[in-house]
């Protein structure tokens, strides 16, 4: 565990703390895409089967753990528990157009054709797409509430922390895998307009819009 | 790629 990993996962944890929070206090999910919240819980479902193939560490086991439970949460908080406050005219994007892709090149690109090892590299092409609905969400209101952006902001640190990460680790441990680093930068790289937009907003104290 | 490394990432 180098310091950007470490820094990488406590965004990825501060990020769904921010999410579960913003839907728990305003008691509302407005301006969140259930579709987004879906494919995560895919991802994770997905990635996380090696929880019964490899053992790494406690820490390790619990975060997986911590990741799948807050993913169906979530959806919970969405589909059920708030779901009169749940902007589904607004959440249109189709999730299949990111679910077929990704499931078809993860049966063509990949490290090893074995089923653990196909569920994980299609739960790495599936992560770096998610957010996509979420995005076109806020591109189709126009903006985003202030917590909404945190949340995005800290989730998109996590995978720009991760290639920290992998840059390390290609140095200090001789170690890279090029599928988590290309789909890494993909999901990074979509996250870069938003960036700018909270930097140049959000973090002076202005509501987060996008440009007219 | 070595698998067994690749489990420990989240």
């Amino acid at each position: 565990m180098n310091i950007f990993r470490f820094l990488g996962d406590a965004s990825h944890f501060a990020a769904i703390i921010i999410l579960v929070l913003k839907i728990w206090k305003t008691r509302s999910c407005a301006g969140l895409s259930g579709r987004s919240q879906i494919a995560f819980a895919i991802v994770f479902t997905t990635r996380y089967v090696d929880l019964l193939t490899s053992y790494v560490s406690l820490y390790n086991s619990l975060a997986k753990i911590i990741f799948i439970f807050s993913s169906y949460a979530t959806l919970y908080l969405i589909y059920f528990r708030f779901k009169a406050t749940y902007d589904g005219n607004h959440d249109t994007f189709r999730l299949e157009f990111l679910l077929v892709p990704c499931a078809l090149l993860a049966l063509i690109v990949n490290h090893r054709f074995q089923v653990v090892e196909l569920l994980w590299t299609f739960s790495i092409y599936l992560e770096s797409v998610a957010i996509l609905p979420q995005l076109f969400l806020i591109s189709k209101t126009g903006e985003a509430e202030t917590i909404t952006s945190h949340y995005l902001f800290s989730l998109g640190s996590y995978r720009g922390l991760y290639i920290l990460n992998w840059i390390y680790r290609y140095y200090v441990q001789n170690y890279y895998d090029l599928i988590a680093i290309s789909a890494g930068v993909l999901q990074t790289l979509l996250y870069c307009d938003f960036f700018y937009l909270y930097i140049t907003r959000v973090i002076k104290g202005k509501a987060f819009a996008l440009p007219a | 790629s070595d698998s067994s490394k690749k489990h420990d990432e989240l």
